[in-house]
Order: structure tokens, then C-alpha cells, then sequence
């Protein structure tokens, strides 16, 4: 209704159309802030690539989704989270996640998505170790999973979400070494070749899912 | 729920659709391209009272009648939603991890009067 005239619905005075959107614009913002429990919206610290976010979507798209219940659905939150990489060295490298999910304590799915180089001849087997906290200058790693790779290309490695619990700085370092399968019987030769491939949109990545509360808690509460 | 015209004056839904690009949000929302950000408000006149916004059963259509035929209502109702759905958002948060999550009670389907 023009402004100035009387709301039908309440009776006060109308707002002009432009303030009225202005209004609806300001409540969108507070109700998408509030319920994704942010006090204001992401300045975004770490670009993302595109091709990466493109990549990883298509790889998690062509994956079943285990069926949910749907009253979990809506308590159901999942991250894809890409890594940062050094090379240590040819057969090792280093992959750094920054997750900054406070709930990250109710994580009950991990798989860490890796593009393979065609590094050697035959099975790799394929170690995950998760670096601890430095203790007097040294940095304690506790093995995760250990994997058998005989081709290139994309691996959807599981890893034991209980295994990845408890990182209070939301910085999680992952060390992946690679050696020939014991009795694999080709020879190293030459100059060895990077183990990942992390250029462009290969990046590595890890797809984890959260549960907003702790399994069964919405029972109870109902209960 | 009765659709809404800008003049009605009885209870039901406004629909507006919200765009991100709007927002100026789109960098960081991906998914979808915007919302439909419906809210419930219009006057509860006695009869309506207790009313649900989409087809009232035969209980609650004899239970506004009494209610109509009684001049002093207990109290005055108001218009609220009755049926919400949620929304799913793929965002990205300040570490530029990707976050796909399903917002419980976003969109506003049906309102009545309470």
C-alpha cells in the first residue's frame, strides 16, 4: 500500500517500498546469521579455486549418500575441507586443513580424497599419520590408516574420525609417506616423481560430516 | 493458506524471494541463488482464532463458529506460521573450508492465527 496510508494487516503506519525492502533485506541477513550460529557474515581468509570447489563437488556428487533419517538430516552438517601441501620430500608430504567448526567434536565421517602421479611401478602402500603437538622440540605423529595403491588418479581414503576428534587450534596436519608394497619387486629408478598431484583443481581435500548434537540427544530431549 | 494480495487484511502469508547477489552475499553463499523469505502477519479476528492457515478440519471450522457466536473472545490471537520447511545452504566459512549444512525452519509454508 502507498506510504503514509494505514497497513491493512496491523493498522500502523505503511513504509514507502523502498525502506519496506531495505527491512526485508536486513531480517534475510538476521535470520540466515542466527541460524547458522555466525555473528556476522565470513570475510573469506582463504581464496578458494574455483576448479577445486568444482572438482571436489563433482567427486562427492558421483558418491552415494548413505540415506539419513530425515530428522538427522537437519542435524546433519558436512565440510569439505581443501588441504595446503608441501613436499617434504618425493615419497612424503605434508597436508594442512584449517577447520574452524566448533562442533568439530561430533565428527562421524572422514575420507581424505587424494589425485595420485603415477610415481611407481606396482602397489604403493600408502601411510597417513596425523602430526601431534610439539613437545620439547619434537613433534609426536600417531598412524591413522595405511592404504593400498595400484592405480593413479582419485582415492576416497577413509580415515578413523575418532582419530581426528580433539584439534582445539582447528589446524590439523596430515603426513602422508609412500613406499613400494614390501616384495614388490620393481626397482626404484631414476630420479622419483612427486607423490600428489596438487596443481589447479587436483588440490586434496577432506570430506567430513558432523552431527549438529551428540547421536540420540534430540531423543532424548523429546523424551 | 489463503494467498495473499498486498490489501488483504486477514492472516496470511507475504511471500517475498530474497536473492543473494541482493545481499551482496553471493561470494560466500553457493548454493542456492537466493531464498524465499516468507513471514506470517495480517488481523486474527475472533472466528479465526485457533484456525490453522491451510484447510481447516470440520472440528476446528465448528469450534471457530462457536467461538464466533461467543461476543467476548478469550483474547485476542495472532498471526504466526504453522508449517515451516528447512532450507539447504552450501557456504563457505572464514577458512575457506566448504560447508553444506540443512537450516531446520527457514522457510515459512503456511501461517494461521494462534
Amino acid at each position: 500500500p502507498r506510504a503514509g496510508g494505514q497497513c491493512p494487516a496491523c493498522g500502523g503506519p505503511t513504509l514507502e517500498l523502498e525502506s519496506q525492502r531495505e527491512l526485508l533485506l536486513h531480517l534475510a541477513k538476521r535470520s540466515i546469521l542466527d541460524k547458522l550460529h555466525l555473528s556476522q557474515r565470513p570475510t573469506l581468509n582463504r581464496p578458494v579455486s574455483r576448479a577445486a570447489l568444482r572438482t571436489a563437488l563433482q567427486r562427492l556428487h558421483g558418491v552415494p549418500q548413505g540415506a539419513l533419517p530425515e530428522d538427522n538430516r537437519e542435524q546433519e552438517c558436512e565440510i569439505i575441507s581443501f588441504a595446503e601441501t608441501d613436499s617434504t620430500s618425493a615419497y612424503s608430504s605434508l597436508l594442512t586443513f584449517h577447520l574452524s567448526t566448533p562442533r568439530f567434536h561430533h565428527l562421524y565421517h572422514a575420507r581424505l580424497w587424494l589425485h595420485m602421479l603415477p610415481t611407481l611401478p606396482g602397489t604403493l602402500c600408502l601411510r597417513i599419520f596425523r602430526w601431534g603437538p610439539r613437545r620439547r622440540h619434537q613433534r609426536s605423529r600417531t598412524l591413522l590408516a595405511e592404504h593400498h595403491i595400484t592405480n593413479l588418479g582419485w582415492h576416497a581414503l577413509t580415515l578413523p574420525s575418532s582419530g581426528l576428534r580433539g584439534e582445539k587450534s582447528g589446524v590439523l596436519k596430515l603426513q602422508l609417506d609412500c613406499r613400494p608394497l614390501e616384495g614388490n619387486n620393481s626397482t626404484v629408478t631414476g630420479q622419483p616423481r612427486r607423490l600428489l598431484d596438487t596443481a589447479g583443481h587436483q588440490q586434496p581435500f577432506l570430506e567430513l560430516k558432523i552431527r549438529a548434537n551428540e547421536p540420540g540427544a534430540g531423543r532424548a530431549r523429546r523424551r | 493458506t489463503p494467498t495473499c494480495e498486498p490489501a488483504t487484511p486477514l492472516c496470511c502469508r507475504r511471500d517475498h524471494y530474497v536473492d543473494f547477489q541482493e545481499l551482496g552475499w553471493q561470494d560466500w553463499i553457493l548454493q542456492p541463488e537466493g531464498y524465499q523469505l516468507n513471514y506470517c502477519s495480517g488481523q486474527c479476528p475472533p472466528h479465526l482464532a485457533g484456525s490453522p492457515g491451510i484447510a481447516a478440519s470440520f472440528h476446528s471450522a465448528v469450534f471457530s463458529l462457536l467461538k464466533a457466536n461467543n461476543p467476548w473472545p478469550a483474547s485476542t490471537s495472532c498471526c504466526v506460521p504453522t508449517a515451516r520447511r528447512p532450507l539447504s545452504l552450501l557456504y563457505l566459512d572464514h577458512n575457506g573450508n566448504v560447508v553444506k549444512t540443512d537450516v531446520p525452519d527457514m522457510v515459512v509454508e503456511a501461517c494461521g492465527c494462534s
